[in-house]
């Protein structure tokens, strides 16, 4: 997994787009990438990127910018 | 578009700082955190009192690093801050940030900003998925011209109501201003607020009142700058002022570097300790000093006034005295100039006393203080 897929996958699971199920890289749909596509998906929907599901340098550049610790996507009493 | 968690079920909450960044003074991080929360108390009837002891609803920390709550910070950028929905409601800023006030240096980050969306998940509010809304989940830079989202401001309703308290408190919280209401000056700030100087005091004026929580010390808000300011004016999103021979220009709530500096080395033939200053939105800048006025170009025209020679007041400006203490236009494009205990009012379109059926000059105290 080159450093950007994991660190995008960590991004994903730390606010919300990527479930705890999906945790781990065994993971069926983790293996095919269709849940990493899906999270993704989700985070340019949210963010008014155009929704491309790949991990496209504008995506990247969003991940990087300082942001809130909260997450977007999980509905817990305590983000 | 907002999603909402739960909500508080009282709405006068109370709030500590319990540790403050290491590179701002305290009271100007104080005076942050009620703007802060201002956002949220001004279209909803939420109240934030500020408390000195550890038992409130919300409590505000400034950590770096582990801090204990299994939400480690992570050195400057990335995560700046994070907060917890009601009722627990605390929030806690990454002190390894460059916290600033107003505009700062590059990679500095402006705490009013990221403190105004950490209330609002304290609040209970989510991320909104408008990303240049304030409660989008990245940080955005500081703009003087703030304004809340149409959706954050439909999210906060739907959890504590509109605002009901519209009418302020009728007489002023120190009503010595009404036994003698000369001003200083009067200006519209750059956020668009009415404001009267006097003394070291400033009063924020809205809806023929002063509102709740004035007058305040100047120094507070425009560190640097003296008291008993001769005039002032914003322009272009600078607020400038001016005492003896000297101007101070602010963006926000910050001096400029290199202020202050003489009248005369920016504007030429203008003479020192002026009377009143007034822009009316075109192409000149009025200055007033005692039976005279000079029209001066806006400095983003060439310098040279349009009229070299001052002109008379009394022979320009029908109605309106010598001497005046203020002069300013509000956003309806009346110019308002201000003399001891009254006022005049000038008809956008033209330049001598509104003579409506209401003869001017009228009195400041119950029209514009809230003074019985």
């Amino acid at each position: 997994v080159p450093i950007p897929l994991s660190q995008a996958k960590s991004y994903l699971e730390q606010y919300g787009y990527l479930t705890a199920s999906s945790k781990s890289l065994d993971d069926t749909s983790m293996r095919d990438g269709s849940s990493f596509v899906r999270a993704l998906r989700e985070f340019q929907e949210f963010m008014g990127l155009e929704v491309t599901g790949d991990l496209d340098a504008e995506t990247m550049r969003f991940m990087s910018m300082s942001r809130c610790g909260v997450r977007d996507r999980l509905d817990t009493d305590r983000l | 578009k907002f999603n909402v968690g739960p909500k508080w079920p009282t709405k006068n909450l109370t709030y500590h700082i319990a540790s403050y960044p290491k590179f701002l003074r305290r009271e100007d991080v104080d005076v942050e955190i009620e703007r802060a929360f201002a956002v949220w108390s001004e279209v909803t009837d939420l109240t934030f009192t500020k408390k000195s002891s550890k038992k409130v609803d919300i409590e505000i920390r400034f950590e770096v690093g582990d801090h204990g709550d299994d939400d480690s910070f992570d050195g400057r950028g990335k995560i700046l801050a994070h907060a917890f929905l009601p009722t627990d409601g605390d929030v806690h800023f990454d002190d390894a940030e460059l916290w600033t006030i107003g505009i700062g240096p590059k990679n500095s980050t402006n705490l009013f900003v990221v403190a105004a969306h950490e209330f609002g998940h304290s609040l209970g509010l989510r991320h909104s998925n408008y990303y240049t809304a304030l409660m989008g989940p990245l940080y955005r830079e500081y703009d003087s011209n703030f304004k809340l989202h149409e959706d954050e401001k439909a999210g906060i309703q739907s959890l504590y109501g509109s605002k009901t308290t519209t009418t302020q408190p009728k007489v002023p919280l120190d009503d010595s201003i009404c036994t003698n209401p000369k001003m200083d000056t009067v200006f519209q700030s750059d956020q668009g607020e009415t404001i009267f100087f006097k003394g070291d005091k400033f009063y924020k004026v809205t809806d023929g009142s002063v509102v709740r929580g004035y007058p305040k010390l100047i120094s507070e808000r425009w560190p640097g700058l003296p008291s008993n300011i001769d005039a002032a004016l914003t322009l272009n999103k600078f607020t400038i002022f001016f005492k003896g021979n000297l101007l101070w220009c602010y963006l926000g709530r910050e001096m400029l570097f290199g202020f202050p500096q003489s009248i005369s080395f920016n504007f030429y033939f203008i003479p020192d300790h002026l009377d009143a200053v007034l822009y009316k939105g075109g192409n000149e800048i009025f200055f007033f000093k005692g039976s005279q006025f000079w029209a001066y170009p806006n400095p983003n025209q060439p310098l040279a006034p349009t009229m070299i020679s001052p002109g008379m007041i009394n022979q320009h400006w029908k109605g309106v005295p010598d001497n005046l203490d203020a002069a300013f236009m509000d956003s309806y494009g009346y110019t308002h100039l201000f003399k001891g205990d009254e006022y005049y009012r000038i008809d956008p379109m033209k330049f001598n006393v509104d003579l409506d059926q209401d003869a001017y000059p009228k009195p400041i105290g119950p029209i514009w203080l809230g003074c019985k």
